[in-house]
């Protein structure tokens, strides 16, 4: 029977690990999945690759979701964008151009741990699940953890604060294994796009300094198209610009890792909705969160099958 | 219940500090209380002019509202009752599955 799953709910890890078995067991043709490693806790940490399989080089697009545990519209929003780029792959001409042109590397849940833990025990947890070897408290920013900038400005190197970088960069096992598979893939990997929550925001780099990008234009008005994009779904506005400027300071994210690591086009979407849910979007909202997002992150990938001048 | 009900009468409340002044109470006001920034993710990041969302647990809100008042901060409670809203986020499947 057709395989019953509610994207318009929110599912426990395991749940969600389940369902990457069964896309990958019901789509041979479109769908490859493989661990990259593992958790603190020793959870494997799942990729599932969306694309035609072809010999030729293929460009590459990586999302990656749930990086902060209490943000769970993330791994919702993941899971959503694999349903999307399967069901509507015979008669989406778009989706199917993206997937016959392009790869997506696609991460539901970064944070396994922490994500566990916010369902199982503290529902606004945001951190990973390590140990500290001095203090009691547990777990690390996942997105303070990034070798670029490391504990500067807007990070704290006290282990019990929610933005804690951590002993050392890459010093979770988590973070490690992604930075290790995007250096190995840098390559071909030509968009990075982190899906975080909650502001209604398209960030792109530079989050550690007040400074403009060398391919400001290009990465501009491909964020311009992509709120645009999203806009056109349900007239929500989304702000977008340089997170340090946009959104504050941070040092040691993710996104500026991936642009300084050489991918062009690095964008953190800040997800539905302003403050009135903020962590706590309702399932009823999942649909239409996801729905505009969606648009926003085809508009992003059609735009590198483009040259930009 | 949700998580053993352990955020029954917690709330979220929203600040928007108006000056420096503002800004240097409310990290003084938050040194003293335990709470869980949502946004912006920790004290240093407050900003004049900027939204600040905060949960507070039932024991604090009382306190916290008070210091509030006191210093004329202003401010508006986002959520009343933390663990209401959490069961109202996933609630929702379970009426469905009873439909």
């Amino acid at each position: 029977s057709e395989f019953q799953y509610d994207y318009e709910v929110y599912h426990s890890l395991e749940e969600i690990q389940s369902w990457m078995y069964e896309m990958n067991r019901t789509h041979p043709h479109l769908v490859d999945m493989f661990s990259i490693g593992r958790s603190f806790e020793g959870r494997p940490l799942y990729i599932l690759q969306l694309g035609k399989r072809t010999r030729s080089y293929k460009k590459a697009v990586w999302i990656d979701c749930g990086v902060h545990a209490r943000e769970w519209i993330g791994p919702a929003f993941c899971q959503w964008f694999v349903k999307e780029a399967l069901h509507s792959y015979k008669y989406d001409s778009v989706m199917r151009r993206l997937m016959n042109q392009l790869n997506f590397y696609i991460m539901p849940v970064f944070n396994v741990d922490g994500y566990h833990y916010s369902w199982t025990t503290d529902r606004f947890w945001r951190k990973t699940r390590s140990k500290n070897a001095k203090y009691q408290c547990r777990g690390v920013d996942a997105n303070r953890n990034w070798k670029v900038k490391w504990c500067d400005e807007g990070a704290s190197s006290h282990p019990c604060d929610d933005t804690y970088c951590g002993p050392f960069p890459e010093s979770e096992p988590e973070v490690k294994a992604v930075a290790k598979f995007l250096r190995k893939h840098r390559k071909r990997v030509r968009a990075y796009i982190s899906i975080h929550a909650y502001a209604q925001m398209l960030l792109y780099p530079y989050s550690y300094k007040y400074a403009t990008i060398p391919n400001f234009s290009c990465v501009e008005s491909a964020a311009q198209n992509a709120v645009t994009a999203l806009y056109s779904a349900y007239g929500v506005r989304y702000r977008y610009g340089p997170a340090s400027t946009t959104l504050y300071v941070s040092s040691g994210s993710s996104m500026d890792w991936a642009y300084k690591n050489g991918i062009p086009y690095a964008f953190a979407f800040e997800l539905r909705d302003t403050g009135y849910f903020g962590f706590l979007l309702p399932e009823t909202l999942i649909n239409p969160t996801c729905t505009e997002t969606t648009r926003a992150v085809k508009t992003i990938a059609s735009g590198l099958l483009k040259k930009c001048p | 219940y949700l998580y053993n009900n352990r955020y029954a009468g917690d709330q979220v409340i929203r600040v928007t500090p108006v000056s420096n002044g503002e800004v240097e109470e409310l990290r003084r006001l938050f040194a003293n209380l335990t709470v869980d920034l949502w946004r912006p993710n920790s004290a240093a990041l407050i900003r004049e002019g900027g939204d600040v969302d905060l949960h507070v647990g039932r024991n604090h809100t009382r306190g916290l509202r008070a210091g509030l008042q006191r210093a004329h901060i202003r401010h508006k409670v986002l959520i009343s009752n933390l663990q209401s809203e959490i069961e109202k986020q996933t609630g929702y499947r379970s009426s469905r599955k009873r439909r």
